[in-house]
């Protein structure tokens, strides 16, 4: 379908992409976190987007098997290539 | 209004009460907290109430100043004449 190419493209394009809702406290956990490793994912706030937003989360379920939000996708190739891998490997955040 | 005085019946009628939602994560850690703690709290899901919960969110607020949930009352002289303050005591949770 249509919104499940341009899901793929969203997470093609980006190195960190995260779905997520602006009151859902589990997301903001997500979001401070990656701001606290240098690491700006592109942030998609599914309830934001009314009718379209349902059927994103509809779309990933489809795609991926997961209904919840945070829904977090990380390509680790693309980060290695930037230089910003370090910052989310465990021993740096052992530090 | 009558929605307040329901609010206030309701916690004045109950050692512990959890204004929840059923999909958000913080509350089921709170429910799943006092569960472990052998509390049985009077469990609202505000989200399944329809308009009404809506209506209950806002009248929290202006009752309490808090609009998110979970929204937790715990009445200690209650639960302390139960007998059941104890498990909730910093000492019983360091165990
Ligand atoms: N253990 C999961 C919990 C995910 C979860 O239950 N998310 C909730 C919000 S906190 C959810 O998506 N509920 C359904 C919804 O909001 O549509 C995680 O850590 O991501
Ligand atoms: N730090 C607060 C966070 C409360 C919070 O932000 N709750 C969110 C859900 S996780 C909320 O109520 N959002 C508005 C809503 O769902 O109406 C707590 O621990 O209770
Ligand atoms: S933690 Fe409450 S809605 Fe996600």
């Amino acid at each position: 379908s249509r919104m499940e190419e341009s899901v793929k493209k969203t997470i093609g394009d980006n190195s960190v992409v995260v779905y997520s809702k602006t009151w859902c406290s589990y997301s903001s956990e997500v979001k401070s976190l990656f701001k606290k490793l240098g690491v700006d994912p592109l942030v998609i706030e599914l309830d934001q987007l009314g009718a379209q937003g349902r059927q994103l989360q509809k779309t990933l379920e489809r795609l991926t098997g997961q209904r919840t939000v945070p829904n977090v996708f990380i390509d680790t190739l693309k980060l290695h290539r930037r230089g910003e891998l370090q910052p989310l490997l465990p021993e740096a955040q052992a530090k």
